[in-house]
């Protein structure tokens, strides 16, 4: 499956 | 991190602080939807979900927990502070926001980008963060009179995404990041929604009048 989309935004 | 997103997070900060010194000098949260404001706690508790689990900089915790206190205690001031609360345009702020909330938690059902706990929520908060300011962009409308506090603070807070929007497109370029279509075309929505607003924002600047959007 896909990855995690990154969240090192606010 | 770049300057846009930096500017963009200065620009969101900015706005939530303009908002709480309306609240708390002038006491009053008059032409602020109560609704808006619940959507944005909704959005940052499903969105920082991660605070305590996945650390990325100093920087980052602090911006959530900032955002976090901040959203809680401006509901928390026009609910139930004895002064602020008798000055919230109750009658106006008719918005049903709770017909916001189910169309996006179905839609980050469907669309998202893996089918888990953590981003159907993330994903539902960046759709639900598009839409949140539809009950304060109608009660705006409705009102006669928008101090200069009120205006700024939607001003801020609509360019706080759009900022986010070169962010994306630097971080594309720059930094070869990965295709990431559920936050740029959320953000491009919530932008959009601006742009009625900017228009008048800007033309009252220009003219150095009062804000009034057309009914």
């Amino acid at each position: 499956s896909a990855a995690e989309q990154p969240k090192d935004e606010l | 991190m770049n300057v846009f997103r930096l500017a963009g997070d200065m620009t969101h900060l900015l706005s939530i602080m303009v908002l709480l010194l309306k609240i708390h000098s002038m006491k009053s949260c008059a032409g602020i939807s109560l609704k808006t404001q619940e959507l944005y706690v909704l959005v940052f508790a499903t969105r920082y979900l991660d605070i305590f689990t996945t650390y990325f900089s100093f920087y980052n915790t602090v911006m959530k927990i900032v955002f976090l206190v901040t959203s809680f205690s401006i509901v928390w001031y026009m609910r139930h502070h004895k002064v602020v609360r008798q000055t919230y345009d109750r009658d106006q702020d008719t918005f049903r926001h709770h017909l916001l909330v189910i169309p996006c938690f179905l839609l980050a059902l469907l669309i998202n980008h893996r089918f888990t706990v953590r981003e159907v929520l993330w994903t539902f908060s960046l759709y639900l963060e598009a839409v949140a300011i539809l009950p304060q962009l109608v009660l705006l409308q409705r009102s006669r009179n928008i101090d200069n506090l009120t205006g700024n603070y939607v001003f801020f807070l609509g360019a706080y995404r759009g900022l986010y929007l070169f962010n994306w497109i630097y971080r594309y370029m720059a930094e070869k990041s990965q295709l990431r279509w559920i936050p740029w075309i959320s953000g491009l929505v919530q932008t959009a929604l601006y742009a009625d607003f900017f228009y008048y924002y800007i033309k009252s600047w220009k003219k150095r009048e009062k804000l009034q959007l057309p009914a």
